[in-house]
């Protein structure tokens, strides 16, 4: 492997990076996929994280351009230079641009560049490495067809990166399959939520300045989305996570950069279809499919796609009764019931959100599923709901779940 | 020497284009001895011949040009 002259690097370990324009060769969601999966090639083996933006000026631009593209080094044409990139600075800097004169593909065919493959080599350059000598490493100057489905760095690529950055740090590790469906059962002490009573409020941590991260449990703690994922719970806020898992009794404190590197923070809504073993998060008028870490190819997709009407243009929250297979989705003071079966809107809706939810009689942040009981999360509290009766069953701290 | 034909010319010109952009490749437009530079060319020439692994002779043989043929990334291989 080699580095650039005195070695530049990125000196710090959230990298931004935004998609410029596209190639007319590809769909869009292809592109996006195949850069999202180049940057997570790197971020698995180093401590860095790569957030996407989707204006202004990002540490690495991703462009599209043929011949002269207003730097000192013109594409050729079609063969011959496919790509270049430029190390780590402010400007011009981390930015790689594609020959717009080759044909683009996402497959590995012989007729096309495979864009993921010089995606990830280009992307490299950006982070500070330069060529390798090495036959079959990444950064080997001539472009290789090959097999992309499982692709791993050479271990001459992974030496050579993390003499720049080091290894990645202790990254969590999302269960590898679908644990086995959990059957309902009596919470044990660790997993109930524990009803609030003025006794058992936490002692009011006042912190000398306030952390980054909210306090586990700080009685004003609020979220954003919250899911379970293959048997743990996972409940979002900002950039952060709190995992749940039945198997340990603490909490394990995450970012969504260390899961998804591509997805930007602050999602409105999340859940889970346990039988896809897939989890769909919504951000603004777009949602994302994941299994596990990897995000499926082709999203994001407008909300429209599953049946909202032009003017909802973000939903609060959203549950998946695994039991009806039907799905819940609230904004503002109504609710939609979406059936998996169909993919579609069931009919009659919108309905109020208080007409069937008795008790419920405010906008929903974040819905939950466990153990077949119904989780609506307003502020800082929390309403259990027996979805079947739709009765109220009662009132928690939205917390209570990290054995406060 | 036989003339170089036509071919050769392309050849050598599309060389010298390659070592100057991926080997750092600087020809003397006025330098009044042809030699010096076809012997600077052939030092890029091994370089670039050792850097993929090629039989290191300096010369702008069959293996050579293809590999400098091959579809690649335009960041240079060695640089100052």
């Amino acid at each position: 492997y080699s580095t650039f002259p005195q070695s530049p690097r990125w000196k710090k370990e959230e990298v931004t990076y935004r998609i410029l324009n596209y190639t007319p060769d590809m769909l869009q969601a292809d592109v996006e996929e195949a850069i999202a999966r180049a940057f997570q090639l790197w971020s698995s083996v180093t401590p860095l994280r790569f957030t996407r933006l989707y204006n202004g000026q990002a540490d690495i631009m991703i462009s599209f351009a043929a011949g002269f593209h207003g730097d000192f080094y013109s594409f050729d044409g079609p063969g011959g230079t496919l790509a270049h990139a430029y190390p780590p600075s402010n400007g011009i800097g981390g930015d790689a641009h594609f020959d717009e004169d080759e044909n683009w593909t996402k497959f590995t065919t012989y007729n096309g560049f495979n864009l993921f493959l010089v995606a990830a080599h280009e992307l490299g350059h950006s982070l500070g490495l330069g060529h390798s000598a090495v036959f079959g490493a990444l950064m080997y100057p001539i472009y290789m067809a090959r097999d992309t489905r499982d692709f791993r760095l050479s271990q001459d690529d992974i030496d050579g990166i993390q003499v720049l950055y080091g290894p990645p740090r202790e990254s969590p590790v999302l269960p590898t399959k679908a644990f086995p469906p959990q059957n309902p059962t009596e919470m044990t002490s660790a997993e109930a939520p524990t009803e609030m009573s003025p006794r058992e409020e936490p002692t009011e941590t006042t912190p000398s300045k306030t952390p980054t991260r909210p306090q586990d449990c700080d009685p004003h703690l609020t979220f954003d989305a919250i899911t379970t994922l293959r048997g743990e719970t996972l409940f979002f806020k900002g950039s952060y996570v709190w995992r749940k898992s039945p198997y340990f009794s603490d909490v394990e404190h995450d970012t969504i950069s260390s899961f998804w590197p591509s997805l930007t923070a602050g999602f409105d809504a999340a859940y889970e279809v346990d039988k896809k073993d897939q989890v769909l998060f919504f951000k603004d008028d777009q949602y994302w499919a994941v299994s596990g870490y990897s995000i499926e190819a082709g999203f994001p997709k407008p909300i429209q796609n599953l049946g909202f009407p032009t003017s909802v243009r973000k939903i609060d929250a959203a549950v998946h009764d695994q039991n009806t297979k039907k799905t819940y989705f609230f904004v503002g003071d109504k609710y939609w019931s979406f059936s998996e079966n169909t993919q579609s809107m069931e009919r009659g809706y919108p309905r109020k959100i208080a007409a069937d939810f008795q008790g419920i009689g405010h906008t929903v942040d974040a819905a939950l599923q466990k153990n077949g009981l119904f989780y609506f999360f307003h502020g800082s509290n929390q309403y259990e709901v027996d979805i079947k009766s739709k009765k109220l069953i009662r009132i928690m701290k939205s917390n209570s779940w990290f054995n406060c | 020497f036989p003339l170089a034909t036509e071919k050769e010319k392309e050849d050598e010109q599309f060389a010298k284009k390659y070592l100057e952009n991926f080997y750092d490749f600087k020809e003397e437009k006025n330098s009044l001895f042809k030699s010096k530079n076809l012997n600077h060319m052939a030092e890029k020439i091994r370089e670039m011949q050792s850097f993929f692994g090629l039989e290191v002779t300096g010369e702008l043989n069959h293996k050579t040009l293809d590999m400098m043929k091959k579809p690649r990334c335009g960041i240079p291989d060695i640089r100052s």
